[in-house]
């Protein structure tokens, strides 16, 4: 009844983007979006 | 339909391996107790995001039960639409039959074709929750597949050594007690802070306000203009893209910003808001302009270990 699931610590999508070069892009043109944490799931 | 907006998702670093069908297909997902969805990409998936990830075969699978309802999931670039179903979960140990899955048929938009995680893992409560899906703790209670109905999770700051314990505390992770708090809105994992205090002085959060404790956000999200008073009291400035600097070398001088939640002060000092990358240090603190809700994410978890208690409905945190 006890499960321990490992979790490693990986590559941000921030940082994955960066390195393709179209963080610059994603935060223009998503700038207001890329903090905000919402759901409205079962609407 | 479920909608969910998965923008925030952009510098989440934790992540974990789960098990879909019979035989296992393996997907790594994030962990998040900021939504309710279990999804991962499908062979119906073409788009760049899809190819570029492991995609679940439900054809490859004896156990896996088509539900004949769909699933839309809203992106900040666009929106992933899918199927939902049945299938047998595996996640460490625990094996949790007859689980509601998300499957992608498109995910419009390249932005997560870079993405390290295949799918989402959702945490929080049922009523986030698509109409016909059962969250994947919720099953597990249901069909009393762990010892407690509660689950906890320690973030290191190394590459290994984070936890996710599902039905069990893990003292050895904390150090002193844990302090309860109670969840005010049984859909996030969301409780009132009193306050927000650098040097003694309330910055932000002035007479209390509504937070959640999320493993899917990185940063720690509030309101825009408190956390400008963050950023000023803690020497941040903010860049053309609305990301707060910081100079690597007053790190050793930078305040500690306090958390009172529920009687109790939880402080964060320079070493637990602040992140350091190829010579450049920001700030962990994030503005929305957009909401009045704070969202304590990996910056809060990393420093406190953190206990979501489904059975008394309410968070329980410790110096991690």
């Amino acid at each position: 009844g006890i499960s321990r699931i490992p979790l490693h610590k990986g590559k941000s999508l921030r940082k994955a983007l960066k390195e393709h070069g179209l963080l610059e892009d994603f935060l223009k043109n998503h700038r207001h979006a890329v903090s905000r944490k919402h759901s409205s799931s079962g609407v | 339909v479920a909608s969910e907006s998965l923008t925030n998702y952009l510098d989440c670093q934790y992540f974990g391996k789960i098990y879909i069908g019979t035989p296992p297909q393996e997907f790594t997902v994030v962990f998040d107790t900021g939504s309710s969805d279990l999804w991962v990409p499908s062979v119906y998936c073409n788009s760049d995001a899809c190819q570029n990830h492991h995609r679940f075969d439900p054809s490859k699978s004896s156990t896996f039960q088509n539900m004949d309802k769909s699933l839309s999931i809203q992106y900040g670039t666009g929106s992933m639409q899918g199927l939902l179903g049945y299938d047998t979960v595996t996640v460490s140990n625990i094996v949790d039959p007859h689980q509601t899955v998300g499957l992608s048929t498109q995910e419009p938009g390249d932005v997560f074709t870079y993405s390290e995680f295949d799918g989402i893992l959702g945490l929080a409560y049922p009523s986030l929750a698509s109409e016909y899906s059962v969250p994947v703790f919720d099953n597990m209670m249901d069909r009393h597949l762990v010892a407690q109905d509660l689950f906890s999770v320690y973030m290191s700051r190394n590459e290994q050594g984070s936890m996710l314990t599902l039905g069990a505390i893990e003292p050895s992770y904390f150090t002193g007690s844990l302090h309860w708090i109670p969840v005010t809105v049984q859909e996030y994992w969301q409780f009132t802070v009193d306050s927000v205090t650098v040097d003694g002085v309330v910055v932000a959060c002035d007479g209390g306000c509504q937070a959640i404790l999320d493993t899917g956000t990185s940063m720690l999200v509030g309101p825009g203009s408190d956390i400008f008073n963050i950023q000023q009291a803690i020497g941040a400035t903010e860049d053309q893209y609305g990301e707060f600097d910081i100079d690597c070398g007053r790190l050793s001088s930078m305040p500690t910003v306090v958390f009172e939640i529920n009687g109790k002060k939880y402080p964060l000092p320079p070493s637990a808001y602040t992140s350091q990358d190829d010579g450049f240090c920001t700030s962990g603190f994030q503005g929305d302009y957009g909401s009045q809700q704070w969202i304590l994410g990996d910056v809060f978890i990393r420093e406190y270990y953190s206990v979501f208690d489904r059975a008394s409905n309410r968070v329980g945190l410790a110096k991690a």
